[in-house]
């Protein structure tokens, strides 16, 4: 799913 | 985490860690511009909201408080201890139209509209055009003392890696980020002159200077 993991970057 | 990541990441603490020692060195902050790292505080205070909200790791919280912390400490530095080694009438880029289209683009291109993600969105489209007061005073100057181009090339860098990072996670995860892939091919790109003239020039052991 589009954007689900991107809080786990800097 | 995977290498790209990792080191990308490591680059951008390196970066940090180089400008501070470039200011504290040459007891001046004489060719850094102020609002490139006013915009980098923005950015930082902004994306890092989720510090209050969501717990990811011991790493994502400490980078992320260092981030914030270096930011607003760099700042102080320019504004009080070093200001009269900073030079205004070079760092004259209009910072108002980068604001102003990061929070034009966050309000149309976000993932839930709500002031969190609208921030978060904001953050990562001005972090991608936040070096160009730099990179604008460099070319005012046309030249830069070395250890500023290191600092400088750290900083591109990490963005770069981090597209090789996101390939990979889409490779092996199925993980897309589209807006953060857009800003960081923007961002890169930003930098490609600068890379260009740091490879032929400062990695041979010349000094920076525009053609």
């Amino acid at each position: 799913e589009i954007g689900i993991h991107r809080k786990d970057e800097l | 985490m995977n290498i790209f990541r990792l080191v990308a990441d490591l680059m951008h603490l390196a970066s940090i860690f180089i400008l501070l020692l470039k200011i504290q060195k040459t007891r001046s902050c004489a060719g850094i511009s102020f609002k490139t790292q006013l915009l980098y505080a923005i950015v930082f205070v902004t994306r890092y909201l989720d510090l209050f909200t969501t717990w990811i790791s011991l790493y994502n919280t400490i980078m992320k408080i260092f981030f914030i912390a270096s930011s607003i400490y760099i700042l102080y530095l320019m504004k009080y201890k070093f200001r009269a080694t900073y030079d205004p009438i070079l760092d004259t880029f209009r910072i108002e139209f980068l604001l102003g289209g990061s929070v034009i683009l966050a309000l149309i291109f976000n993932y839930d509209f709500i002031p969190m993600e609208i921030l978060w969105s904001f953050s990562i489209f001005l972090e991608s055009v936040a070096i160009l007061p730099q990179l604008f005073m460099l070319s005012r100057t046309g030249e830069a003392e070395t250890i500023t181009t290191h600092y400088i090339f750290a900083l591109g860098g990490y963005r770069a890696l981090y597209l090789c990072n996101w390939l990979w996670r889409y490779i092996f995860d199925g993980h897309v980020e589209v807006y953060a892939w857009i800003a960081g091919v923007i961002q890169t790109a930003l930098y490609s002159d600068f890379f260009y003239i740091y490879y032929t020039k400062v990695l041979h052991g010349k000094k920076f200077e525009l053609p």
